[in-house]
């Protein structure tokens, strides 16, 4: 069986906020090593993956594995109940037909219960291999979240351009062209809002706005946002958490 | 229009 106790609700509730634009249905697969997560959008144009670690939990204790098949919009409605601050338990059986989640107050004297019904997902796992990017950027995730927004009221893509200083984000639609350089810099007191690039060599790719608008709802999970980069593979936009991650892959548009 | 690649053009199923 499974039992999971998170000390906090909210970082469930920020991971399905983060994904559940993307996709509707997914298993979420639970073994001793933690919960975990992988699935692509309809279009398979993109593709999440998802770790929350066992060491984010406790205690942890699942003894097989179990595949929990959920419908995020459910989800959702049930996790609107829990307050970010509350205690969150996970429970299920072995070959369950329902999750059940308990959420209490720090003070300990309110406490709700919720069953979800599960479903059978055929879901295809997708390897995805270790890779030597071309380009790392690191930035604020608010500021990735804003060039994104504000790129997407111009055009449908943006081209990313990393080069050994700095990042450019540009885009060209039907009223003009735009675009946001951002100069790699240190910010010693505020060490979240620097942005760092690491490079092998330049890399320039295109890429849908409309998929990297969607990744940007997981900027609550965490105020930096890795960017990493290679021609002809798919970004990866990685938000860390405290015991785990959300990474979104978007394959690039080509014949740019 | 910029053609889209899609995921599993990259990544094979396990």
């Amino acid at each position: 069986m499974l039992e999971a106790r998170l000390e906090q609700a909210g970082v469930l509730k920020k991971v399905v906020e983060a994904i559940k634009d993307l996709v509707q249905d997914c298993n979420f697969d639970c073994n001793d090593s933690g919960i975990a997560l992988q699935a692509m959008d309809n279009s398979h144009v993109a593709l999440v993956s998802m770790s929350l670690s066992h060491e984010g939990f406790s205690p942890y204790r699942c003894d097989r594995n179990i595949a929990l098949g959920i419908n995020l919009n459910s989800l959702t409605k049930v996790l609107r109940a829990a307050q970010n601050e509350d205690i969150l338990t996970l429970k299920a059986a072995d070959s369950p037909d329902s999750l059940n989640l308990v959420f209490e107050n720090t003070e300990r004297d309110r406490s709700s219960e919720y069953d979800i019904k599960l479903m059978d997902i055929d879901q295809e796992h997708l390897g995805i291999p270790d890779t030597d990017y071309s380009a790392t950027v690191v930035l604020p995730s608010a500021e990735f979240q804003r060039i994104c927004r504000d790129l997407s009221q111009l055009s449908e893509s943006v081209t990313i351009e990393a080069s050994k200083s700095s990042v450019k984000f540009s885009c060209s639609g039907d009223i003009g062209n735009g675009s946001v350089n951002l100069r790699q810099h240190q910010d010693l007191e505020k060490p979240d809002q620097s942005t760092s690039i690491e490079l092998v060599e330049p890399v320039s790719l295109t890429f849908s706005l409309k998929y990297l608008v969607n990744f940007c709802k997981a900027s609550a999970l965490s105020p930096t946002v890795k960017l990493s980069l290679s021609t002809d593979v798919p970004l990866l936009v990685e938000y860390k958490m405290e015991a785990g991650y959300v990474r979104f892959y978007l394959a690039p548009k080509i014949g740019d | 229009r910029i053609p889209q690649k899609q995921i599993n053009d990259y990544y094979k199923k396990k």
